[in-house]
């Protein structure tokens, strides 16, 4: 039956016809023809200007990511890999005390990855992952998602799911006929008692997780710096290592 | 040599039992998943299964199959359920009592919670090593990422985003009514 999908008789080279605007950049599909029908792809091209972020999501199908331009972070949250970064400070009262060795606990989280031009990235179908533009040059990422593949048993159309934000109005606008109103992410579908139940949180930030006034789009900008743990330079480090003496 | 292997090869296995729980919260219920490490047949098969029971008002944590179907019969009790799709459509909200099922596709994120009897059910999940990646809780989605990535995407402020990534961070699947309320509070 896939076989049969195959009858191309003239392939022809393709541009992005569809972008979907966000605050902090754009993201361009390329139609879905019967070149990708045969190949069981989907690809798209996505543009991240400095000091963005690509909001948090997965998607029905495994994807490698080649980075044409730019450099920054990104990290993928797989389910039972530990919080191994992490991160402790001192108070204020505590530097100025005698005993002041107790350090608090900051934030810990899973393992965060640099990547630059020319990088491939994997990421696996289903595993949540985010990526911030930590460059000074926008970063172009060309990605090719492998919708036929056994780790799809969805249908064979590319699906993301949003862990945060809302599709931006620009989608909305273009694909009004076949999806009217809801696009939010993930958690907007719960009902707002239930999810606060859930995380643990009071109603005002299970709605704010919700999105549902968010009209950044999926990519959104961090005015002052995304501020994350990161292993330090190796210069850096050096200096970390450098500093106590036996 | 491989319908020899059939042959001899253990195709069966009581999921039922509570002793063989993988995932147990007092007060909250009990997990046990069969998979093709417990019961190399699935791995022919390509199936496995999961047997969760939730005891008085537990709720299982918000989360979604990662690279599986799962088919949810429910075997006593009942309990409220909501499903949603990619575009943040609620697909599914409503009750499941004994003896109904409900098919929750890959993907789609679940909110499970019992009822005042009690929620039992098996799914099941159509890959013989069904993954589960939990929305909030210990090793969570929300968990594994660094609190200025929760602030930014969704507007919060830190403490806001500790409370998201901590409140339930050391709880694992299951959650138990107790617990709701200390977080409410």
């Amino acid at each position: 039956g896939e076989q049969s999908q195959c009858g191309v008789e003239k392939l022809n080279a393709l541009e992005p016809i569809r972008e979907v605007r966000s605050e902090a950049g754009v993201t361009e599909y390329y139609q879905n023809n019967a070149q990708f029908e045969c190949a069981g792809v989907a690809a798209f091209r996505r543009t991240i200007e400095p000091r963005g972020l690509l909001l948090p999501s997965f998607s029905n199908a495994p994807r490698l990511v080649y980075i044409i331009q730019g450099r920054g972070i990104y990290g993928t949250v797989i389910p039972g890999c530990p919080e191994t970064f992490q991160s402790f400070q001192q108070s204020e009262s505590e530097k100025q005390s005698e005993k002041g060795q107790r350090q608090r606990f900051r934030d810990e989280h899973q393992r965060i990855h640099h990547f630059k031009q020319g990088d491939v990235i994997a990421i696996a179908a289903g595993v949540a992952h985010w990526c911030y533009n930590d460059g000074d040059t926008p970063v172009i990422a060309f990605t090719v998602s492998d919708i036929s593949n056994s780790a799809n048993q969805l249908d064979e159309n590319h699906r993301q799911f949003l862990l945060a934000g809302r599709r931006s109005s620009s989608w909305r606008q273009s694909r009004k006929e076949q999806e009217p109103s809801s696009e939010g992410n993930i958690l907007s579908g719960f009902d707002t008692k239930l999810l606060a139940a859930a995380i643990g949180v009071d109603r005002e930030v299970a709605r704010k997780l919700q999105c549902k006034d968010d009209q950044r789009g999926e990519i959104v900008r961090v005015e002052k710096g995304l501020e994350v743990l990161r292993p330090s330079s190796e210069k850096q480090e050096r200096e970390e290592r450098g500093r106590g003496t036996n | 040599g491989l319908e020899e292997a059939m042959c001899s090869m253990r195709n069966r296995e009581n999921i039922d039992s509570s002793r063989r729980a993988d995932v147990y919260i007092p007060r909250g219920g009990r997990i046990t998943n069969l998979n093709s490490q417990k019961l190399p047949m699935l791995s022919f098969i390509q199936l496995s299964a999961e047997r969760v029971v939730l005891y008085k008002n537990a709720m299982l944590a918000p989360h979604w199959n990662i690279n599986a179907h799962s088919v949810t019969y429910c075997t006593g009790g009942r309990g409220g359920v909501q499903v949603v799709d990619n575009n943040g459509k609620t697909v599914f909200d409503g009750e499941l009592r004994q003896g109904q099922l409900l098919v929750i596709p890959q993907n789609f994120a679940v909110i499970k919670q019992a009822g005042n009897e009690g929620f039992e059910f098996t799914s099941i999940k159509t890959i013989d090593n069904a993954m589960v990646n939990t929305i909030v809780g210990k090793a969570s989605a929300l968990r594994g990422m660094p609190e200025e990535v929760l602030m930014n995407s969704y507007r919060i402020n830190r403490n806001e985003a500790r409370r998201v990534k901590f409140n339930r961070g050391h709880e694992m699947a299951i959650f138990s009514p107790r617990s709701e309320g200390r977080a409410d509070a």
